[in-house]
């Protein structure tokens, strides 16, 4: 564990917080891509199925259970206590455009041929273009309620912050991640033109609006 | 060994 990562790990709980108080708050799921957070379900039951058969440590066995934890509850709160106010005809973006190459790109790209493998690799390839349908969303509606783009932000952050990471544990422990860190690079870069929105303008005081 | 891969983050 270095810092790089705790502080990503802890920006990624952030996200998840900030998105249970907007919806909480607000009572709504407004703005929030079902589809989105619907793939982060898949990304965490697929990646995290080694929580039955491999122990790393305390810290990453409760993270693992948290995340797929909040994530279902999240699911849950926007499938029925919400369901009113998330607007279907607005999260259009098609996920089997993401879910089939990605399979694919984990059957080619993987450190074993085996199921769990596999299954590992599709979660990280997945993660990496998960946020698109949200993406696709904000682009169409062109606009974002504050905290909303809070929660995009803190989730943009952490893998950010997984970045500087790969590149400590390559020089400290020679470790290299080659399907996480070209996956974790792709899901950055996925960020940025929000990011420059998001440091020009929300951080500035002003409400995240893209040009027309 | 890549194969035997840890997969210690998250």
């Amino acid at each position: 564990m270095n810092f790089f990562r705790l502080l990503g790990d802890l920006s990624h709980l952030a996200s998840i917080f900030i998105l249970l108080h907007k919806i909480q708050t607000t009572r709504s799921c407004r703005g929030i891509s079902f589809k989105t957070q619907a793939l982060y379900v898949a990304v965490f039951v697929t990646r995290y199925l080694d929580l039955f058969f491999r122990y790393v440590s305390l810290y990453n066995s409760v993270m693992k259970l948290f995340f797929i934890a909040s994530s279902c509850y999240i699911l849950y709160l926007m499938k029925y206590k919400y369901r009113p106010t998330h607007d279907p005809s607005i999260d259009t973006f098609r996920i089997e455009y993401l879910l089939g190459p990605c399979f694919v790109l984990s059957l080619i790209f993987n450190y074993k041929f085996s199921f769990s493998e596999i299954l590992w690799s599709f979660s990280i390839f997945l993660e990496a273009v998960a946020i698109l349908p949200q993406l696709f969303m904000l682009q169409r509606t062109g606009e974002a309620e504050t905290i909303t783009t809070h929660y995009l932000a803190a989730l943009g952050v952490y893998r950010a912050l997984y970045i500087p990471n790969w590149i400590y544990r390559y020089f400290t422990e020679g470790l290299v991640d080659p399907i996480a860190v070209t996956a974790g690079i792709v899901q950055t870069g996925l960020y940025l033109d929000f990011f420059y929105v998001y440091f020009t303008k929300v951080l500035q005081g002003q409400k995240f609006e893209l040009p027309a | 060994d890549a194969s035997d891969s840890k997969h210690d983050e998250l």
